[in-house]
């Protein structure tokens, strides 16, 4: 599942 | 990844540092809002929550673990350790941090791209991030003379949101479909917040004096 934006961000 | 948003990563690691540097050196926590480190901590667990599910990389999950422990330990200086718990200016926190906490829930509530319980949550944490630093500006304005390592913990907070804008200009000019509004006016606001620290931070500075923010 590819996660949307910011979510990979801290 | 790119070299802004691992700048920032390493500047919100370094502040944590400074701060902990802090404590543990001079065995006080004098001019630090208990408030502002007892909301990152919120922020950190109700962001987080995806450690448990979601695996994005080896280099976000040990920063993850790494952001939750330093929070958790300055909280637990603050609070509970025994010399260090004596140094805190309970009555120049007087902030009522609790307001942010549910004003930030409410409006996780009502603005969030999907209405599920751990966006609202990650969306909440979102909001209170931006406002967490609150408690300790005003504390530093009542505190009067700043020292050093407290002085450089907010510059280099201040230096991570910043850096933060620039790696989603530099994302949103290299990516596709990445598009984070929430993110973005939230991130604006909070290093708006900021504005005032820095120019006093950088005066005196310059001047070579002691922080004061009047």
């Amino acid at each position: 599942q590819i996660r949307r934006g910011a979510h990979d961000e801290l | 990844m790119n070299v802004f948003r691992l700048a920032g990563d390493l500047t919100h690691l370094l502040s944590l540092v400074v701060l902990l540097l802090k404590i543990v050196a001079t065995k006080s926590c004098r001019g630090v809002s208990a408030k502002t480190q007892e909301l990152y901590a919120i922020v950190f667990v109700t962001r987080y929550l995806d450690l448990l599910f979601s695996f994005v990389s080896l280099y976000n999950s040990v920063m993850k673990v790494v952001f939750l422990g330093s929070a958790f330990s300055i909280v637990y200086f603050m609070r509970y350790h025994k010399v260090v718990r004596h140094t805190y200016d309970r009555e120049l926190d007087t902030f009522r941090s609790s307001f942010l906490v549910a004003g930030s829930m409410v409006l996780a509530l009502l603005i969030n791209s999907k209405y599920t319980f751990f966006e609202v949550l990650w969306t909440f944490s979102i909001y209170l991030e931006a406002v967490a630093i609150l408690p300790q500006l005003v504390m530093l304005q009542r505190t009067g003379n700043i020292d050093n390592l407290t002085g450089n913990y907010v510059f280099l907070l201040g230096m991570y949101r910043g850096l933060y804008i620039l790696n989603w200009i530099y994302r949103y000019s290299t990516e596709r479909r990445y598009w984070q509004m929430i993110v973005w006016v939230s991130g604006i606001i909070q290093t708006a917040l900021y504005a005032d620290f820095f120019y006093y931070y950088l005066k005196c500075w310059n001047e070579n004096r002691t922080l004061v923010i009047p």
